[in-house]
């Protein structure tokens, strides 16, 4: 069965979907098979895989909402191995429509696993989280084997940190006991900054080797990417990102291997 | 009675929090009276003007979810003129609690109709909303006159901005029939890379005098301010940062002096 990660934070702009676009397409380029489920009603690891609003027929509001086979939402991209199941904005309503359903925090799980049964599983399934604590984020929390926190070497970072592990152990212990912090990345680092200096040195400290030795570098070629509709793999690989994404998806393969 | 303003966009880390603090401590330097409702669940706004956890008692939860009155949740920074009513992290839920309530959407409205006749009004209320169409942003929208949009300059800024002005004309269609459009402000501005100019050109032609002449570059100090529990101004007041504030509150006001 496929490695399922949620990639959450609910602090905005950390970087989860440019994380889940280029570590999926690193992952691709060694060999793996990767899933996107975009769970964000923003749509933008869609639009970053060059999935436009018009080219989307059932989306991940299709699956929660009404059921639809997650097999219908998933659509190709320009890259070999890696597929999408791409968001709707319909998806900003799903709390309000989700909350008086029964299995309300499973929805994702099911449909996940009715589709491991009946297609070929990828060998991992990436879910970019919108920024909220929501019950889309709930979903991907108890669909997860694991949750990969992107943290922005910001001041702000580290303060909603307490409350999302809080969240991640309330859902281990009511509706996923299998669920486990994968690991967390620091995003935007740009070691010339004190700011910087002074959150990798906390997160360490306090996160321990929780935190994954590769950082994101703050580089201007990740955040052109999604403007050509492709990875920075794919955009520019010669580039501090497409490095560090590849060096990413090689330290989340080694930790699989000797878990 | 004061001009409230919500300052939204449900896409994260634009520069909504950074926006509310700095353009609050530019309007106060300028002689005006500011409060800010923080109603995001992390608390940036809070946090970023000295008010930690431990330090909040009564919150903008109290507020909405127990009717608490907004006078008994307002506290003073150590800056003369500027309050802050401070977030709670149980926020998070409250759309959850808020859903089944009848006036659900006009609590926060209420809230400052009765604050404003038992206590002398600020001349400006900024409300910092979380990065969600959801029923806290909703309540904001409610209650404003005007709302302010942050724009950041990268790619995936323009793609949210649709479905936030789509959500405003429905809330002036079926709420709040004088909310307008205050203004969209360019953030992380950085006229070297192409992605700003494009974006900067995209929105100008796109929305025209709507956006701010003003732009806010991207700026380290303005980054590091939340980390000494200070706005930009009081920080480092000859920084780019604290002159686009300065400049961004001085159009502000002349827009507001012929409408
Ligand atoms: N390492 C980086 N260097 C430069 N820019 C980056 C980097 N990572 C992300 N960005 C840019 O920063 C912005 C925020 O990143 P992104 O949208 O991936 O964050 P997010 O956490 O998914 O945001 P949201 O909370 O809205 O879902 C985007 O415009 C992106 O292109
Ligand atoms: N002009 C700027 N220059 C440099 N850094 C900035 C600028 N504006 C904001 N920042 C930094 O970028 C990060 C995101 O800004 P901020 O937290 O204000 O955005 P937000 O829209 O309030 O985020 P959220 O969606 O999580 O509420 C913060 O760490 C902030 O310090
Ligand atoms: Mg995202
Ligand atoms: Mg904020």
């Amino acid at each position: 069965t496929p490695d399922i990660l949620a990639i959450a934070n609910q602090k905005g702009g950390v970087g989860k979907t440019t994380t889940a676009i280029n570590l999926a397409a690193a992952l691709v380029e060694a060999g793996r098979s990767v899933l996107i489920i975009d769970l964000d009603p923003q749509g933008n690891a869609s639009t970053g895989l060059g999935i436009t609003q018009e080219l989307r027929q059932k989306t991940t509001y299709d699956v929660l909402i009404d059921g639809s086979p997650l097999a219908a939402a998933i659509q190709t991209t320009g890259i070999e191995g890696l597929t999408v199941a791409p968001a709707s904005r319909d998806l900003t309503s799903a709390d309000i429509e989700l909350i008086t359903r029964d299995r309300r925090l499973t929805l994702l799980k099911s449909a996940i696993a009715t589709f491991v049964t009946t297609a070929p599983p990828s060998d991992y399934v990436l879910i970019d989280c919108p920024p909220s604590l929501n019950l889309l984020t709930l979903n991907a929390l108890v669909a997860a084997r694991g949750l990969l926190v992107p943290l922005q070497c910001e001041f702000f970072a580290l303060e909603g940190l307490s409350q999302l592990l809080m969240t991640v152990r309330e859902v281990r212990r009511t509706a996923n006991s299998g669920l486990r912090l994968t690991g967390v990345v620091l995003t935007m680092h740009d070691s010339r900054t004190r700011l910087t200096q002074q959150v990798e040195q906390d997160a360490r400290t306090t996160l321990g080797d929780l935190v994954f030795q590769t950082v994101i570098p703050r580089n201007v070629r990740l955040s052109e990417a999604p403007s050509y509709a492709m990875p920075v793999l794919q955009h520019d690989s010669a580039s501090k990102g497409s490095a560090a994404y590849r060096a990413l998806a090689q330290e989340l393969m080694a930790a699989d291997r000797d878990p």
